[in-house]
């Protein structure tokens, strides 16, 4: 039996709303740890990895008997839950040999409970092996401000250069009708910590990226107010937004490269 | 020329 008791229901519609775009069909896995979820886009270009552990506190009750595996249409997700008002605990329950997700959505005022079953699909998904490891530069930037970077760039051209230095970060995009370039100092001494910029360099990095994964993984801004950037050269660029009382839901993006 | 390289390129298979 599984079975999932989360708070917070606006948590969930905000992760499947910022996935479903990309990743249309993906896989739960659920453990006694948690929740984790882990898929490429289409072009295979693009990978998701989200994490809800379970001992954090946005879950009020967790139980996992035995590892299963929830192959679930993220789109259909995404309709079920707009049926949950925002305040709503959410329930999430399968059995150990499951082919039905349930979803229960109970009111705050204990008035109105509602029950949704959706059917599971077998989705053959290749699993990778990321590495912990440690990357050249980290970004860490208020969430808003990066989709507004994205949003921004994403007018001139397809792709972005981002530069990493020692005295901040440089976003550059060169397309056939102009070019833009915006530059974000690093800037620690404001006094709220969610609008810091604050980057940390090893090594410094300029790497490209498409536009169009980026703007998509924006998608999430309202997940955190912060979002971190993790840059090695010639590597996947790691965009993570921490989730208050959950985890973390990180986009890994390949770098455009001259060959 | 530059070009988009695949994620699975960079991540062994689990």
């Amino acid at each position: 039996m599984f079975e999932a008791k989360m708070l917070q229901s606006s948590v969930l519609k905000k992760i499947i709303e910022s996935l479903k775009d990309l990743f249309s069909d993906a896989n739960f896995d659920c453990s006694s740890s948690g929740i984790t979820l882990q898929d490429m886009d289409s072009s295979h270009v693009a990978l998701c990895y989200l994490k809800l552990r379970s001992d954090e506190e946005g879950f009020e009750d967790y139980r996992c008997d035995r590892n299963i595996t929830l192959g679930v249409n993220l789109v259909l997700m995404s309709k079920i839950l707009k049926c949950a008002g925002n305040d709503d605990v959410i329930t999430l329950r399968a059995e150990d040999e499951p082919n039905i997700l349930t979803f229960i959505f109970d009111s705050k005022n204990g008035e109105r409970v509602s029950k949704y079953d959706i059917k599971l699909m077998e989705i053959d998904s290749e699993l990778l092996g990321i590495p912990d490891t440690e990357y050249s530069c980290v970004v860490k930037m208020p969430s808003h401000e990066f989709q507004r970077i994205c949003s921004n760039l994403s007018q001139l051209g397809d792709s972005v250069t981002v530069d990493c230095h020692k005295e901040g970060v440089d976003f550059k995009v060169a397309g056939e009708q102009g070019s833009g370039a915006i530059k974000l100092k690093q800037n620690t001494t404001v006094d709220k910590e969610e609008d810091q910029v604050s980057v940390e360099l090893n090594e410094a990095v300029t790497q490209s990226f498409a536009l169009k994964f980026l703007c998509a993984f924006t998608k999430a801004t309202s997940l955190s107010d912060t979002v971190s950037l993790s840059l090695t050269q010639d590597t996947p660029i790691v965009v993570e937004y921490p989730i208050a009382q959950h985890g973390y839901l990180r986009f890994y993006l390949a770098p455009k490269i001259e060959e | 020329m530059i070009g988009q390289q695949k994620i699975y390129s960079f991540f062994r298979v689990a």
